[in-house]
């Protein structure tokens, strides 16, 4: 069975942003 | 747009290829934000901060050339391309109907790529203001591009004076489906 990774629009939206600032630090 | 996507796609991957098509649109958003006059002299927590509030609104906007009104169809940012009554069927409703609303009002608005492109600037730095450090300067970031964009749209339609008030009032609009809206889940397959 597929295991998925739930969260709301604007926590992905926030992570993803979190993570581009991070990488570019 | 590929072909209407019909049986054999399952629910789940529809929704999976839903919830994907945010990723890449997102950092994409980072990407324009980075290139408007001024918004890296902000202190990164501010960007940061106006990124989180703003880039669903950014979204909606950049979005909604992909509704088409007249056939009642969503293009996916991969190519796939679903009648309104499929995506129904798996709970987007209220947030697609609400995207079709918006996209239809900015829609006739009649907005030049440039003017579009001036909007989204202005629609990032108008966002929630909760967090940030600098109100000065982002208000001040802000006016500007206001300025430009007021510029821009009357220099080009100097008989249409109704239009920079009618793209304002699109603001709350976007605010509106931002509360209403962000909270929606996404589900990204874990392999």
């Amino acid at each position: 069975p597929k295991t998925h990774r739930v969260m709301t629009l604007a926590d992905h939206i926030s992570h993803i942003i979190t993570q581009d600032f991070a990488r570019n630090q | 747009a590929c072909p209407v996507s019909g049986a054999e796609r399952t629910s789940q991957e529809i929704w999976e290829s839903f919830s994907q098509c945010f990723t890449p649109a997102v950092k994409e958003v980072v990407e324009f934000a980075k290139g408007i006059p001024g918004f890296q002299g902000l202190s990164q927590q501010d960007q940061v901060m106006l990124l989180k509030s703003g880039t669903f609104q950014v979204l909606m906007v950049r979005f909604c050339t992909l509704f088409n009104a007249g056939e009642r169809t969503v293009t996916f940012l991969n190519g796939q391309t679903y009648p309104l009554s499929t995506l129904r069927a798996l709970g987007m409703g209220s947030l697609l109907d609400a995207m079709f609303e918006f996209s239809e009002k900015l829609g006739s608005l009649g907005l030049e790529p440039d003017e579009m492109a001036l909007f989204m600037a202005v629609v990032l730095v108008s966002a929630d203001r909760s967090g940030i450090s600098d109100m000065w300067a982002v208000e001040q970031l802000q006016e500007g591009l206001i300025r430009a964009l007021r510029s821009l749209i009357t220099r080009r339609r100097p008989d249409d004076t109704a239009l920079f008030p009618k793209l304002l009032l699109r603001l709350p609009d976007l605010r509106t489906l931002n509360n209403l809206h962000s909270d929606k889940l996404l589900a990204f397959r874990i392999d």
